[in-house]
């Protein structure tokens, strides 16, 4: 469960970085 | 392109530290490698002067990063006019430390039978990154969001035509680690670290733009003046 909290937090930056 | 193996590190091919016009006759050329963990310097010593070359020592001044040597120069045999030796000589990092201004550059005394000659070389940052530089996920993460934006520094690498997968076996076997990759309207983002001998951790986002050969990496340090340095590092592992 944490691993997809982690996969999740890694999406979220990859986005905010593509998207600021 | 250098004589680094194709899973190996990246070693530069060897030039001339310091000629023999101005070590009366020997002239010594040079690179840096790193294998299996221990880093070494990579020597020829030639000798063309028209006497023998005996009684080699080497010392290094206090650096950046601590390089010293770990063992005594081996030249077993005298060193006979028109004569080269290759000479291993392997380094740690538990010297004395002093910031040096380039930060890579390296300050060597060698003296034979003759005398002592002083010459400066530039070591490549990537002999410093650690096996173990493979951050957890979580820490990452943690990581990133608490380094200030002011620490963030983005650089070009231009003309790359690597994909993804084999940039990022490229930059493993030199101690870069994917910690995470993303696909985000098709570009791909890798999330890498390194850490250096001194235990420096150094953060990477390296996007790669469908159709562009130029990716953009951003590096975040809390030792801002690696940065360049680690540019540099990536710029010569994924172009050799």
């Amino acid at each position: 469960e944490m691993d997809d909290d982690l996969d999740e937090a890694f999406s979220r930056l990859a986005q905010a970085r593509t998207n600021p | 392109g250098g004589v680094g193996m194709p899973t190996g590190s990246y070693v530069a091919p060897k030039s001339v530290w310091l000629p023999a016009a101005k070590a009366k006759g020997l002239e010594i050329s040079g690179t840096f490698s790193r294998r299996m963990g221990h880093i070494y310097m990579e020597l020829s010593l030639m000798n063309k002067a028209m006497q023998v070359m005996t009684d080699f020592a080497i010392q290094f001044n206090r650096n950046s990063f601590g390089l010293a040597p770990a063992a005594p120069l081996q030249v077993n045999a005298p060193l006979t006019p028109n004569q080269t030796i290759e000479v291993s000589l392997p380094l740690n990092t538990v010297g004395p430390v002093m910031k040096m201004d380039p930060l890579s550059n390296l300050q060597v005394a060698i003296k034979n039978n003759i005398d002592v000659f002083y010459f400066s070389c530039l070591y490549p940052i990537n002999m410093l990154f650690v096996e173990d530089g493979k951050m957890d996920r979580q820490i990452f993460l943690a990581t990133w969001k608490d380094i200030p934006n002011e620490n963030e520094v983005q650089f070009q690498i231009k003309e790359c035509h690597l994909n993804a997968d084999a940039v990022t076996n490229k930059l493993q076997s030199n101690n870069i680690y994917t910690v995470a990759k993303r696909n985000v309207e098709g570009q791909d983002m890798l999330y890498q670290s390194l850490k250096l001998t001194n235990g420096i951790w150094v953060l990477a986002e390296l996007r790669i733009q469908p159709g562009n050969i130029n990716y953009t990496l951003s590096l975040k340090c809390r030792a801002p003046e690696v940065a360049q340095h680690v540019f540099g590092a990536y710029e010569t592992i994924l172009k050799n």
